[in-house]
């Protein structure tokens, strides 16, 4: 049962792998559980799909976990689920929403990595993959996507925190995505979420040259940002990746918006400087709190802007 | 499990390019020794890096002798480690 499961609390990855199961079969109405790949390590990659019914709907995505060590994201990713599942039928938004559209959450993107932090490295940020011939470990799951691969804010070496990897899509962790949302082919929006740093963004990470929605972008995370800090306080800057944070290529939301999803984002939790990604745990639920406020603005944005 | 005793992580804030360039020159001059929590991108943001204990004395001797100025983020990162791993097996305990 998920009944004793606390919320407030990191766990492992077989901890949450049984979450998953024991939340499916409670909410198996409104839950399911897709395997989409698996790792490199031969790890099952989870997806849960939110759907009131009715095949291949518009449809958004939300993934946390990527860099492995960031774990308030993956423990805001279970709470967001739960959120999801006890807010409809209450929240006028969030039903009108699944009751048109479906929510897909990779809670773990990187299961290697994830299960490396809680066994040998706790700091460790990569995939687990090797390859004959070459000592470092691991390729930065964001920085391994075909949109600006090899460009500027990815490195070519891989002892590197940012390698990319010997080619796009090269690692199964990331190639499980992508043949995942493009045989969907409805995906309308995709939200990464990364930690720390309290900001939100939108492409380009490759260029600095502003995307032709910018405009609205900018808008919605305006409005994400303020929703957000409306429950704890929390600021967050917002804008493109590349005018905010740094350039970076070959990353998933650059990605996504490249492949026609036009609402592509991606959250840096908190903190601004105190615990950065030993954020304790006692601060899962404020974090998880005020980012659902910022997620709801816009998967509404998301549903009432149909492309 | 790795043993993080007495790694710091400390927090830069860089005038200029020009010291956002010094960074950026840590890593080639401390290959896999210094970790970029927060790289340096632009002069309006921190930088923010893990430096291990047997690093600490050249990194910090590195920044002052460029005028880079720093304070120190996480003093001790293994205290905050032990301090997770207790507040995970207590929450373990309490669930079951």
């Amino acid at each position: 049962s998920t009944s004793s499961f606390s919320y407030a609390s990191y766990h492992t990855l077989e901890e949450i792998y049984s979450w998953i199961d024991n939340f499916v079969a409670e909410h198996s109405d409104i839950v399911s559980k897709i395997r989409i790949g698996h790792s490199f390590e031969n790890r099952s990659i989870v997806v849960l799909k939110f759907s009131t019914g009715g095949p291949q709907r518009r449809a958004i995505w939300i993934d946390t976990g990527i860099h492995s060590r960031e774990w308030i994201t993956h423990a805001t990713g279970i709470w967001t689920a739960k959120k999801i599942v006890t807010e409809y039928g209450k929240d006028r938004t969030l039903t009108d929403l699944l009751d048109a559209m479906d929510i897909f959450m990779e809670i773990v993107t990187n299961p290697d990595g994830f299960a490396f932090t809680h066994s040998m490295n706790r700091l460790w940020r990569k995939n687990k993959s090797t390859r004959p011939g070459i000592f470092c470990i691991g390729v930065d799951l964001n920085r391994n996507w075909k949109s600006g691969f090899g460009g500027n804010g990815s490195n070519n070496n891989p002892c590197s925190e940012t390698y990319r990897g010997p080619s796009p899509q090269s690692e199964p962790e990331v190639a499980a995505i992508v043949d995942f949302i493009t045989s969907h082919g409805n995906i309308k929006a995709l939200i990464s979420i990364h930690s720390y740093s309290q900001m939100l963004m939108y492409p380009y990470g490759h260029s600095s040259e502003p995307v032709p929605n910018q405009k609205e972008l900018n808008d919605l995370a305006k409005d994400a940002a303020q929703a957000l800090y409306e429950v704890h306080g929390i600021q967050y800057i917002y804008g493109s990746i590349s005018t905010t944070l740094y350039v970076a290529s070959g990353i998933t939301v650059d990605w996504a918006y490249d492949n026609g999803i036009k609402f592509s984002f991606t959250f840096e939790l908190r903190d601004t400087g105190r615990y950065g990604f030993l954020l304790p745990a006692s601060q899962i639920i404020p974090t998880a709190q005020e980012t659902w406020l910022a997620l709801r603005t816009i998967m509404e944005h998301t549903l009432n802007h149909p492309y | 499990q790795m043993n993080f005793t007495g790694d710091q992580v400390l927090r830069v804030l860089a005038k200029n390019e020009e010291q956002l360039s010094l960074l950026r020159d840590l890593e080639g001059l401390k290959p896999q020794k210094v970790d970029f929590w927060r790289g340096p991108a632009r002069p309006s943001l921190p930088v923010d890096m893990r430096v291990p204990f047997s690093e600490l004395k050249d990194v910090k001797a590195y920044l002052g002798s460029h005028g880079l100025a720093y304070s120190v983020m996480i003093k001790d990162i293994q205290v905050l480690l032990d301090e997770e791993r207790e507040a995970m097996a207590k929450s373990r305990r309490l669930e079951r």
